[in-house]
């Protein structure tokens, strides 16, 4: 059965998107099968792989709150294993509408049932905000991987997202587990990057990932042109911090 | 009247805390009395301003669930003119509980006016989302600015925020309007940046301020001190664009 990792973190900006959809490609571009769930209204992840929001028929919102099959939203892109299931403004609704929907934080672990066995690995990318499409994704997954961004403002909702997290774990679905903590943005012309990545190691001693993702404006760049990384500029130093990401996510998910 | 300011945009770590904690800090220092309201769990604008959480009274979530009056939640700052109603990680919880509150859009509104004449300005900082929160926010406004980064993913929700806007004017607040468009993290570095400013200058032709804010490792290193950019390095790049924005504002507020 599928691997289900959600990428969180209520802090905006900090590279939940970014580590999406560079893993997506490239574990689908290492043959595993990957799915791809955008949970964020601002369909970042959906645009960042290309797809035209007109075009799709079903998006999350359908599944979530019309009950449609989660298989007749599932989207293929042009790249062979990586479906997704897509996001549109809509889904801003849901924020609101699901409060009052029974079982309202498993929509989308039930969801994702009826395809899990098709997948490797699902990738859930979340919204900034502790809301119940966050908590749907973690209650849905078996993995969370917190990005943080190495600036300062990063640090300071950790301890929230940490709660956040063992309560979920702790009500909703007592598998979750912190996959692991990837430090992002490091800019190596401010010790403020490294205070970051101590404080946060002291934090999170045996979870951070070896893997620092440098910030680097390829990353930037890479979804105004619908590509991950590693298709718009794999040999750049951002291309090549997720490769070897991608690769820590392999091992650590045990991945055949 | 205080003039009722919100900073607002769903996309995360785009400069709405910066440029709240930046604006406030300069305009306090101008002469004009100002109130920064927190309005985002992060708490990002309280401890950028030195606060510490732990040592309040009361806060945001008091004012909006509890109805303790706004004016016990004020917290003085050791900054003359520059007063701050601020927020804690529990300030998440109103996202769900405020769903079923009679007014619940209104709740700041109502409880700013007890405090509005005894300021020139107000400066609301949103949470990265458009919950209630931010709807409470931009109820309470009589403007919303909209910081912008400067790349690809930063364009895609500006159309949903300026529908949510929209639907606020109409239902909720007829005098809300946008104050202007702020680009933020200009990177001369990457073509990126020009592009974005020229889709949003198409957007919003006559909102777009004159100042950009550069990327510049400065604004970052600043709230790590409990300092603004016009305290930790006024004359950096992004201090002096923040001192020109400041300037800007004053005009398009009117202030005397
Ligand atoms: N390592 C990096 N170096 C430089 N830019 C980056 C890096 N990672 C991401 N970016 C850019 O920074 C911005 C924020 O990244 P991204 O959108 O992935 O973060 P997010 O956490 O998903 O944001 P949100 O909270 O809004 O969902 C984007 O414009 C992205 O292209
Ligand atoms: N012009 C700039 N140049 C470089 N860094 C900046 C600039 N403006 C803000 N920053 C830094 O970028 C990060 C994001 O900025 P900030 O927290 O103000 O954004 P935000 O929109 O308030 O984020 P959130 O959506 O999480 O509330 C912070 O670490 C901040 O210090
Ligand atoms: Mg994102
Ligand atoms: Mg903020």
């Amino acid at each position: 059965v599928a691997a289900i990792v959600a990428l969180a973190n209520q802090k905006g900006g900090v590279g939940k998107t970014t580590t999406a959809v560079s893993t997506a490609v490239l574990l689908a571009r290492a043959g595993y099968r990957v799915l791809m769930v955008d949970a964020d209204p601002q369909g970042n992840a959906t645009s960042s792989l290309g797809l035209d929001k007109q075009a799709l028929l079903y998006t999350l919102y359908d599944v979530l709150l019309d009950g449609v099959g989660i298989a007749r939203a599932v989207a293929v892109t042009d790249r062979p294993r990586l479906d997704l299931v897509a996001a549109t403004p809509g889904l801003a609704g849901a924020e609101v509408e699901l409060v009052t929907v029974p079982e309202r934080e498993h929509r989308l672990a039930r969801a994702l049932a009826e395809v899990a066995d098709r997948y490797d690995v699902v990738l859930i990318d979340c919204p900034p905000s502790l809301g119940l499409l966050t908590v749907n994704a973690l209650t849905a997954a078996r993995h969370v991987v917190i990005p943080i961004q190495c600036e300062f403002l990063a640090l300071e909702g950790v301890g929230q997202l940490v709660t956040s997290i063992d309560l979920v774990k702790r009500r909703l679905n007592p598998s979750l587990d912190v996959l692991g903590v990837l430090m992002t943005m490091f800019d190596a012309r401010t010790r403020l990057s490294t205070q970051v990545v101590e404080e946060v190691r002291r934090f999170f001693p045996e979870r951070i990932f070896a893997t620092i993702v440098p910030r680097s404006i390829r990353l930037a760049e890479a979804p105004s042109f619908g590509q991950s990384i590693a298709e718009y500029d794999a040999t750049s130093r951002g291309g090549l911090a997720y490769r070897a990401f991608a690769e820590e996510m392999i091992g650590r998910l045990r991945l055949r």
